[in-house]
């Protein structure tokens, strides 16, 4: 683990009771691997040591822990203060007009599972009654997947057939008036922000829908590469926050520190499981430590 | 005059940068750059530009295997393919363009839809066997994803089929329930015909960072892997885990997927591979 390597540095450096500039340098590079061993993209590594370099030299020493805590304590801290503070609440539209929520992403992401698993969540928490829409026209058995899950839930799926993707969006939306439903759920192909075309679909269905919150679903399981999608997906959509799926592996996510260090935008919840259960809300402080190792 | 530049600690960070970039690893990035310092020390290397092609060539040597790409073949058919990987990485779509394949090889083809949980996995690949015009074997969601293995290896044989290719659910290998399930369909295909499953193949996301090397590493346990599937290589991702996978494991990749659609796979290539991590 990374508090045992750094406890064998620190002895070898004789270190005794005071953070010096040299072990500082000497304990980050070895935090460097283990940031870079968990994922987390080169640059966005770089940055972050460098930031906690000049924050640690600052620092008094504490003298009730030893240098390789200490270390490790302003490297959690910063961490978890880069991917926070999150705030769970989510802001529903005050007139009668539904909410909608739009779930993008890469292939496999998990986007059509967490829709169903984010309207269980909004049903639970706050009494909604969501509507799930079927918007991926594209995928084999796209749309039976998500009615098989909305069946789980009771609740609707709105699909129509013969349309594109931002026409299905749009007609949702009176649909759901109709229907009474109080929350919408876009169901997006997975597509690649390489794909000029497709980045294209995605803004026009923002378009025709005017979602109100843009979730990137994004693989824990993701490397260095994560930050060219979520930078992408964020300069095309403006997303609102992050889901985090499948973290209920051993994945130590360090996609996660890269996707808000370079968006700027939080992770707000967690796929932890295939069932519709399993979805939580995401803790910065929680995944600094899984990310450290 | 000029004898070419020293080798510089700049240009070997430029190179570290590039592979770490590269989902290669802190640990196989370090040991390469190693690799090119020895080099220099024992004059195999003298100037900068012969730096990047013996990185290269030393990584194309790592990937290549002696019976390149090939397939195992049963020593009577159907040789059966078993698909496995954690959950979204394109096992159903990689089944789809590895049947499109063989079927263009004039082989007679065969799936088994052994992803008996996943909402609509079944339909998924019964829509993927119409396009195909091939023999889906399936049961109704919820079987017994052993049951249909065996129900399917039967059928292969008694059809004469060239191919059975099987689908597994997605199932993250810290699952151990998962990956004993995973160990039965393998045994129960292999109770049915002998050698069986011939080959073995990891769908493997290009996108996934150093969580592939335990992918890869108890998936082996669970099913033994004769090959990697490289799916989603048409994204930004360079896939260079699967160097240290060679490294580690001795599992070479077979194919790469480039795509949708179910032409869209191609038989890996290292010398093309390697030369996309650098570009
Ligand atoms: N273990 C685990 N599996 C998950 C999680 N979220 C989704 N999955 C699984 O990941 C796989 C892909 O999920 P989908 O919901 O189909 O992904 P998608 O993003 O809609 O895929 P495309 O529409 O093809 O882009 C399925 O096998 C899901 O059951 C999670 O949090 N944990
Ligand atoms: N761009 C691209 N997308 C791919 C590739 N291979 C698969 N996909 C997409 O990735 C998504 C997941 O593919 P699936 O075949 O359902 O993956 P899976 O591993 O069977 O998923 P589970 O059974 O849920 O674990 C789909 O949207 C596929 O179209 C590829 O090579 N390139
Ligand atoms: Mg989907
Ligand atoms: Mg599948």
């Amino acid at each position: 683990s990374l508090s045992e390597r750094l406890q064998g540095i620190f002895r070898k450096l004789g270190a005794r009771g005071k953070l010096t500039e040299s072990n500082i340098t000497e304990g980050l590079r070895e935090v460097r691997v283990a940031l870079l061993e968990a994922d987390v993209n080169y640059k966005v590594v770089k940055d972050f040591i460098d930031k906690v370099t000049q924050r640690a030299v600052g620092q008094e020493v504490i003298r009730s822990i030893t240098p390789s805590q200490q270390i490790i304590k302003i490297v959690s801290d910063e961490l978890t203060a880069l991917m926070g503070p999150v705030d769970h609440s989510i802001a529903f539209n005050a007139n009668n007009a539904p909410t909608v929520f739009m779930m993008v992403g890469l292939q496999g992401s998990g986007k059509t599972t967490s829709c169903a698993k984010f309207a269980k969540y909004l049903m639970k928490k706050y009494n909604r009654r969501p509507l799930l829409v079927a918007a991926d026209i594209q995928r084999p058995a796209a749309i039976e997947q998500l009615k098989v899950l909305g069946k789980q839930l009771d609740i609707p799926v709105f699909t129509k057939a013969g349309l594109q993707p931002p026409q299905i969006c749009h007609e949702s939306v009176k649909f759901a008036e109709q229907n009474m439903r109080d929350t919408i759920i876009l169901d997006t192909a997975g597509r690649l922000h390489v794909n000029q075309e497709l980045m294209d679909e995605l803004r026009d269905i923002k378009r025709r829908a005017v979602p109100q919150h843009i979730f990137l679903v994004s693989d824990a399981m993701t490397g260095q590469d994560a930050v060219n999608s979520a930078k992408e997906f964020n300069s095309a959509m403006d997303i609102t926050g992050v889901i985090m799926t499948k973290l209920d592996g051993d994945a130590r996510g360090g996609a996660a520190m890269s996707i808000k260090a370079i968006t700027g935008k939080p992770i707000k919840f967690t796929g932890v499981g295939e069932k519709i259960e399993n979805f939580e809300e995401f803790h910065p402080d929680r995944m600094a430590s899984r990310i450290l190792g | 005059f000029t004898f070419g530049r020293k080798i510089d600690n700049e240009l070997l960070d430029k190179l570290e940068e590039i592979l770490i970039s590269a989902d290669v690893g802190v640990e196989t990035a370090s040991s390469l750059i190693e690799d090119i310092k020895k080099a220099y020390e024992s004059k195999t290397i003298t100037d900068t530009s012969q730096l990047l092609d013996y990185l290269k060539n030393s990584l194309k040597k790592k990937l290549a295997f002696d019976t390149p790409n090939m397939l195992n073949t049963a020593p009577s058919p159907p040789t059966v393919i078993l698909v496995v990987g954690v959950n979204g990485t394109g096992k159903t779509t990689s089944i789809a363009k590895i049947a499109n394949y063989l079927l263009e090889q004039d082989k007679k083809v065969m799936l088994a839809a052994s992803d008996t949980f996943r909402a609509a996995a079944i339909e998924q690949l019964t829509i993927w066997g119409q396009r195909l015009n091939i023999n889906i074997i399936a049961h109704k969601s919820g079987a017994d994803p052993a049951a249909v293995a065996f129900d399917a290896a039967d059928s292969a044989l008694a059809k004469k089929m060239d191919y059975l290719i099987v689908d597994t659910a997605g199932r993250l290998h810290t699952k151990v329930n998962l990956m004993k399930e995973l160990s039965k369909i393998s045994d129960v295909l292999g109770k049915k015909i002998p050698g069986a499953p011939h080959e073995v193949l990891i769908v493997l996301d290009a996108t996934t960072g150093q969580n592939a090397i335990a992918q890869a590493k108890t998936f082996k346990e669970a099913s033994k892997l004769t090959g990697i599937v490289l799916s989603k290589l048409d994204g930004t991702a360079k896939g260079g885990i699967v160097i240290a996978i060679k490294k580690c494991l001795d599992v070479p990749v077979k194919f790469i997927g480039i795509g949708e659609k179910m032409e869209d796979l191609e038989v890996f290539d290292p010398d093309k591979f390697i030369d996309a991590l650098f570009t």
